[in-house]
């Protein structure tokens, strides 16, 4: 479902030219849980936005589906994200000043379900990731692992075809980090998701069909998960 | 050097009261690295956040060394913090308009050191958490664990007396993890400086001298140390 063919990701600094993304060649099929994991600065955020279509290319396409993401131009992306993509992004990104249930009915207002339907999709969600207690919280009055789980909570609210999350459970005590990944993996399952997740958790990776590492930018090697 | 007699932090939230520090009483002596856990939601953001000065108890009283830290009004704890406290927040709180030198810089400024050697010292722990390659970048030119990198030295630019740290590895990969914790607590023994870390990593907790586990707002055990 997500085509990556041989994908650049350049920054030019002054003088300096870093390569967040150095060359990657990627196939992966719906329904997979693919894990990408490597050392803080290995170019994984940056491999997460290319493919979510949260940013550009310097060379190479990547198709989601049939579609070309690199050529959409901005309301086309924001279009086909909106039905399409759910992001969980590494700093939450929640809208301050909206309550938790707020923030995850957002995704929905564009969906044609009435306020009703939406609202109640949204607690649904909520007291599954367990913040049934925390609904009406603003982000700044909920702690960070509670803020992590709204943001995967949104991210689920739409029933995307594909989820990219970005250390989802980075903020969680094991236990949650658990739980948020056995609920993650069995909802994707239930309406065959595919879901690409970035963790530096060794232990999560046993949820994923395939592992893929990467350094500095390339892909260093990909391991099968337990899942095959 | 820090020691808190039976503090309460409670939160009202319409006709509810939310208990996030629920009688706490402690004592943390000079030296020591004091690891806290405790699974989501049950106060180690906002214990540590009393702890340092940053937020005052419902009930109960703060003292670091022999100042009762509660009592002090905005700008004599600010004065204090300065002096005498670092703080790693779980959200890094970098300012983006600023390098990561800059940022490193900042709390130096108000310590009567020249310029250059401010940059001298900035340059030095940047080096020290393997940011030698990032100093001009700006936040949003980071990565998120190199972001958190960046908030880990600045926290220690000005020698303080306690470094408090809310998740200083969470998005760290492994290896990465463990060489801040070794030079945290190395930096630490070598300044004779107290540590008081919050982190989820069970592995990370090998380096404290005591854990304390939380769970809802009250200390539940006190485990000592491989440091004993
Ligand atoms: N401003 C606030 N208003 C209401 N409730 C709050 C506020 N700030 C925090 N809380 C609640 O207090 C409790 C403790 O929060 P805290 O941030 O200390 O937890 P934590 O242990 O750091 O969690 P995490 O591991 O997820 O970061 C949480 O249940 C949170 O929802
Ligand atoms: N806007 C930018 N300008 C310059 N360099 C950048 C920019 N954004 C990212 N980088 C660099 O690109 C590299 C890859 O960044 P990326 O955020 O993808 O890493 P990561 O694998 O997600 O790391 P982490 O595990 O720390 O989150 C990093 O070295 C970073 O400094
Ligand atoms: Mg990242
Ligand atoms: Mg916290």
């Amino acid at each position: 479902i997500v085509t990556l063919d041989n994908v650049y990701r350049a920054y030019k600094m002054g003088s300096e030219i870093i390569k967040a993304v150095d060359g990657i060649s990627l196939k992966i099929t719906q329904g997979e849980v693919c894990c990408l994991q490597g050392p803080s600065g290995s170019g994984k955020s940056t491999l997460l936005h290319l493919m979510a279509g949260l940013d550009k290319p310097t060379k190479g396409s990547i198709h989601i589906g049939k579609t070309r993401i690199d050529k959409l131009n901005e309301n086309q992306l924001a279009v086909f994200r909106q039905r399409y993509v759910g992001f969980v992004f590494q700093n939450y990104y929640l809208i301050p000043t909206l309550t938790a249930l707020e923030n995850v009915t957002m995704p929905l207002s564009f969906c044609g379900m009435s306020r009703k339907k939406r609202t109640e999709r949204a607690k649904e969600l909520l007291e599954a990731v367990g913040l049934k207690d925390r609904m009406k919280h603003k982000p700044s009055e909920l702690s960070g692992g509670q803020q992590q789980r709204v943001s995967i909570a949104r991210a689920f609210a739409n029933n995307p075809k594909i989820i990219f999350a970005d250390e989802p459970t980075g903020n969680l005590d094991t236990a949650n980090a658990f739980e948020m990944m056995k609920l993650m993996t069995s909802m994707a399952r239930q309406f065959n998701q595919t879901l690409v997740i970035v963790t530096h958790d060794v232990e999560l990776s046993e949820f994923a069909t395939r592992i893929i590492k990467l350094r500095d930018g390339k892909i260093e090697k990909i391991e099968n998960g337990r899942d095959q």
